[in-house]
């Protein structure tokens, strides 16, 4: 069978779908000062299998307010810098009129993957932390 | 009451492969 740091090679969701490739990536993103990127394609995709029904629509609220603050508010910060201008207006607007939909944050998720697959996911297969892994 | 920090971390670990 392919070992799994191979896997990883292949597609950047063979590496996040998997534990110790989340793991590496994450030390290499850390290095980086760009971990905030991994963390917030995480939480798009844990905001987003949030079902309406077993979870309290203040739960969701709170936790959309929380991504966006933490991530797309902050203009300095790396995934702020990397989403387009209208997709924070779009969250922006769906925080303030509490219009929480769990597809809310997919275009932002979409241009942080895309960014992702051009940039560092990329250098992190040539990246010393990989090559020493393999 | 969850603080934003536990219900962000919460979300991030939910969206995660669980071990192989």
């Amino acid at each position: 069978p392919t070992p799994p740091y191979l896997k990883w090679a292949e597609s950047l969701h063979s590496l996040l779908d998997d534990q110790d490739g989340i793991h590496l990536f994450r030390t290499f993103l850390q290095q980086e000062n760009c971990a905030d990127l991994l963390d917030f394609w995480f939480a798009c995709s844990g905001f987003r299998k949030l079902e309406p029904n077993d979870s309290k629509v203040e739960k969701r609220l709170k936790l959309a307010k929380a991504i966006y603050k933490k991530y797309v508010l902050d203009s300095n910060g790396i995934v702020s810098r990397q989403i387009k201008p209208a997709t924070k207006s779009f969250i922006k607007d769906c925080v303030l009129r509490q219009q929480i939909d769990p597809a809310m944050f997919d275009q932002a998720q979409m241009e942080i993957q895309s960014m992702m697959e051009d940039n560092t996911y990329p250098v992190f297969l040539k990246s010393d932390i990989y090559l020493e892994y393999t | 009451i969850d603080s934003e920090d536990d219900l962000l971390q919460e979300c991030i670990s939910s969206a995660m492969p669980k071990k192989r």
